[in-house]
């Protein structure tokens, strides 16, 4: 994963470092003092190149907990494993941030739309029951009018 | 650059959701 | 063109670029400090070596001579580094998408497409407004309906009843019993008269 590859390659970093900085290379810039105490010169080149190496593990480490990198490297490595499977470019952000929220309000607006639906269709089959009913009152104060109408004629 | 970069990923990373919200309440009043 | 890695910034909440600068400054730093305690120690040394001709700027030299080498070696591996992090470490590759973005990929949604979501919804929400009207409409016509229909019905209980009582008092049908009543008037108006002339 990426913590490994990130160790891996700090380790290489540092190897080839210390490899450069070599100590023939520090004892021929340093070659009046080490005509003087050769020795003295080797033991200071040790310390140096340890000192430099857990100075610098020191700081990777430093770095890696401030910004929780293993963990960050850690879900990324599970993120691209999940995307394994998907071929070709996926989504990034536009640079339209008003474009971009669109995908975020759609799932609501799809279920916004499927809930005006249901009440739509709710409220027309019961505005259809009323209007029946609203008929059939029709209908009956139609047919109350005519007895009226027929008693009326009678008395008359 | 930097900064505005980092704060522009955040934003894209933790706004949608609050619009989201603000979307939902708006659209809920409206049909209420 | 510096590639700005926004979408890497927004999963790591820095851009890798900040990253390997601050790698690289700490490793700097390291490679500064620990050369100036070589160059005290050697210092301190020389400072204790009896008939030593070496002077703290020959030391200083020899320093800056190595340093030289080991940070131009530093800048060249850590470049190689720096790429290799770049790349295989700190990048998103392309068809990776970060969990929070999924409904991008969930709802591929064009600006028309979306604009057309839109209208339909302001459609319904008009639709549903013209039933809430229709109802209540509706609604009011039924509730003036039942008024109407009480008053109807009272009034024909006035009829029903009336003739009720008709039955009730033996009288049967009204239209014959008021052809009765008219033909007896008639007869009485005729007998009344008769009376009348006799009585004159």
């Amino acid at each position: 994963g990426r913590a490994q590859v990130f160790t891996t390659v700090v380790d290489a970093f540092l190897e080839e470092l210390v490899a450069a900085g070599s100590y023939q290379k520090f004892g021929r810039c340093y070659r009046c003092f080490y005509k003087l105490q050769p020795q003295l010169t080797r033991s200071i080149y040790d310390q140096f190149i340890s000192q430099l190496q857990s100075s610098i593990q020191e700081e990777i480490q430093e770095l890696k907990s401030e910004g929780n990198l293993e963990g960050l490297f850690n879900s990324l490595d599970k993120i691209v494993e999940e995307a394994k499977d998907r071929e070709g470019p996926a989504w990034r952000p536009s640079g339209i941030p008003e474009q971009d929220i669109h995908s975020a309000l759609v799932p609501y607006l799809l279920k916004h739309r499927s809930y005006l639906r249901q009440v739509l269709r709710k409220k027309e089959e019961e505005n259809r029951k009323v209007a029946e009913s609203v008929l059939a009152g029709r209908d009956k104060i139609v047919e109350l009018q005519q007895l009226i109408q027929a008693h009326k004629q009678a008395w008359q | 650059f930097d900064e505005l970069i980092v704060e522009t990923g955040k934003r894209r990373k933790q706004w949608p959701k609050k619009i989201l919200m603000h979307a939902i309440q708006t659209m809920k009043a409206e049909q209420e | 063109a510096v590639d700005p890695m926004a979408y890497e910034a927004q999963f790591f909440g820095f851009t890798p670029q900040t990253c390997m600068l601050r790698i690289y400054l700490a490793f700097q730093d390291c490679l500064f400090e620990v050369m100036q305690v070589v160059e005290a120690v050697i210092l301190r040394k020389v400072d204790k070596m009896p008939d030593c001709n070496i002077t703290p700027s020959q030391v200083r030299k020899c320093t800056e001579e190595f340093l030289l080498f080991v940070k131009d070696r530093f800048d060249k591996l850590f470049d190689k580094m720096e790429e290799v992090l770049l790349q295989q470490v700190l990048s998103i590759p392309e068809n990776v998408l970060l969990p929070e973005d999924k409904v991008h990929e969930q709802y591929p949604y064009s600006p028309e497409q979306f604009r057309a979501l839109q209208e339909e919804i302001r459609q319904l929400q008009l639709q549903c407004r013209a039933e809430a009207a229709a109802e209540q409409a509706l609604r009011a016509e039924l509730e003036e309906q039942k008024v109407v229909k009480a008053e109807l019905e009272k009034i024909l209980q006035w009829f029903n009843d009336l003739e009720k009582t008709f039955r009730e008092q033996g009288i049967g049908n009204l239209k014959e019993c008021l052809s009765f009543l008219t033909q007896s008037s008639k007869k009485l108006q005729v007998v009344m008269k008769e009376v009348e002339q006799k009585s004159e």
